[in-house]
């Protein structure tokens, strides 16, 4: 296909013919577009050095060089079109595979990535990221939310509250993405929203990327503090050392087949104005904190097909009354 | 009895800033997830005791907790089934709802008894990037369901062999807050399915 794309009502979503990377989105309904190339890479985990002992371990994410080692160069595809759901399977490697998905009605890009188990053989400690690059000029800024609710403006380098001496350009620039993480132009905004707390950030202006993690949303991770030294929030990584800050043991969960763990998790990537990116990202990060979900049953189904929230009241209320213990 | 309160404790026991973060020993994150797991059981007895009630049914109801990777015993092996959509939100949704079958044909109804026209999309033996004709963009409510084919990684996660072939896709809706019943039929076995293929290497 020398076009590879998939497309609904709101994006269209273009994909290179040779590399089978994403390439480009346009936002169909406010006529704009901006080349987008997203990848897996991974950094080297520091084990310490000449510079400092300080290895990366469960606590401490330190890699031992700027530039992540990207998984492939070259993606394998397979593309998928019905009326129902357009989707893109891109396959990086025997542990990194993705599947981009469109569906009528969905104003963001659907990303289902499914990492590992991380290879480990050759002894090197890494630390997965997808990384998303983009033109936009946007000046060492980039945006994350605190805790799910306010959104903080970081800059590279940077402590709105000290002189601050930069000694890890990519560790000292991570912060918490607990729902979303966004850069901007004066025009245009991308937004990624996250399934789970993850750590992220812009190492360079027009990019953002996210360390893919696993774990549970639940809690109330740290409020918006760097993540240089203090740990990098449960990211998917796969470590052969301990850091000597208390656990004692490295960061290398087995999975139940002794392999190591397989995660797999969503990104959902918004292309707006920067002016009413706002309106569709707020929504759409509730639902993906408090998603529906189904219940199953055998047979054909009960007589009450739909009810909606006065229909709940009233039929507690109906249930209770009639002796129900209910309280 | 369904019963919310061991989950409450698990998650107030995950506030723990090592529990948050992962810095914990491997036996300690394992037993938070054991506690997650137990208060998660009686949780769902809760909701599903709830649904019943409202929903008039004395069927037993089933979370499927790995549809993430296409795994659901009911769906895979019912003939015919209920999907209860739950909407905890305070904004109606459309949602788009894809469970593991076995079967390449089905009818489903919504809400109303209305039936929603089903398609079948199949491997078609083209060259490895087999796509179909590009169909026209429906809008959400009208789209018919289809079964599309698990993709090859997911059936990897499930242990390769097992594990239903084929997706059953649609697109329900629910109010805010409240949720929806749509009626799943299998209509016919459909000729067996012949796994994607990626290309060679």
């Amino acid at each position: 296909d020398p076009e590879p794309q998939i497309q609904n009502e709101h994006l269209r979503v273009l994909f290179d013919p040779i590399t089978g990377h994403l390439r480009e989105i346009q936002n169909l309904a406010k006529g704009f577009s901006l080349p987008v190339f997203q990848s897996f890479y991974w950094y080297n985990a520091s084990t310490g050095d000449a510079l400092c002992p300080q290895a990366s371990g469960a606590y401490i994410f330190r890699p031992n060089a700027s530039t992540p080692i990207p998984v492939a160069k070259r993606v394998a595809t397979r593309l998928l079109k019905t009326a129902l759901v357009q989707e893109l399977h891109q396959n990086f490697s025997a542990w990194c595979s993705q599947v981009l998905r469109l569906r009528p009605g969905q104003p963001y890009l659907e990303l289902e990535w499914t990492v590992g188990p991380i290879p480990v053989s050759d002894g090197l400690g890494k630390e997965v990221i997808s990384r998303f690059e983009t033109p936009l000029r946007t000046a060492g800024r980039f945006y994350t939310d605190s805790n799910g609710r306010q959104v903080l403006e970081r800059r590279r380098d940077y402590r709105p509250t000290w002189n601050l001496n930069q000694s890890e350009p990519v560790a000292g620039n991570y912060y918490p993405v607990n729902t979303r993480i966004f850069i901007r132009d004066q025009k245009v905004q991308l937004t990624v929203l996250t399934d789970r707390s993850q750590g992220g950030s812009s190492i360079l202006d027009g990019s953002l990327e996210l360390m893919v993690s696993w774990g549970q949303r639940g809690g109330t991770p740290r409020e918006g503090t760097p993540v240089t030294s203090p740990c990098p929030l449960q990211v998917h990584r796969r470590l052969l050392n301990d850091d000597n800050r208390g656990v004692a043991e490295p960061l290398d969960e087995p999975g139940d087949d002794g392999q190591g763990l397989v995660v797999r998790g969503r990104h959902l990537v918004l292309l707006d104005t920067a002016a009413t990116a706002a309106d569709q990202h707020r929504p759409q990060a509730q639902e993906m904190v408090t998603s529906p979900y189904v219940v199953l049953a055998p047979g054909p189904g009960p007589h009450l097909r739909q009810v909606s929230r006065e229909g709940l009241g009233g039929h507690l209320r109906q249930v209770s009354r009639e002796g129900s213990p209910g309280s | 009895p369904g019963d919310s309160s061991a989950l409450r404790e698990a998650v107030a026991v995950a506030q723990h800033h090592d529990a948050v973060s992962g810095t914990e020993r491997q036996h300690v994150a394992d037993d938070y997830a054991r506690q997650l797991a137990k208060g998660w059981d009686s949780c769902q007895v809760l909701v599903a005791n709830a649904l019943s009630l409202l929903g008039g049914t004395k069927e037993p109801l089933v979370f499927c907790n790995a549809l993430n990777i296409s795994v659901c015993p009911l769906s895979e092996t019912s003939a015919q089934f209920t999907v209860i959509l739950y909407n905890p939100l305070a904004w109606g949704v459309a949602w788009p709802v894809r469970l593991p079958v076995r079967g390449t044909s089905y009818a489903v109804t919504d809400p109303q008894g209305r039936p929603v026209a089903s398609q079948v999309s199949r491997d078609s033996p083209k060259p490895p990037v087999p796509t179909e004709p590009p169909c026209p963009p429906c809008e959400p409510l009208t789209c018919p369901p289809q079964v599309v084919p698990v993709s090859g990684v997911t059936r990897w996660l499930r242990g390769g062999a097992g594990g239903a072939p084929g997706e059953l896709l649609f697109q329900a809706w629910a109010p805010p807050l409240g949720f929806s019943t749509f009626g799943v039929k299998q209509l016919s076995l459909g000729a067996p399915w012949d796994p994607p293929r990626w290309p060679s290497g």
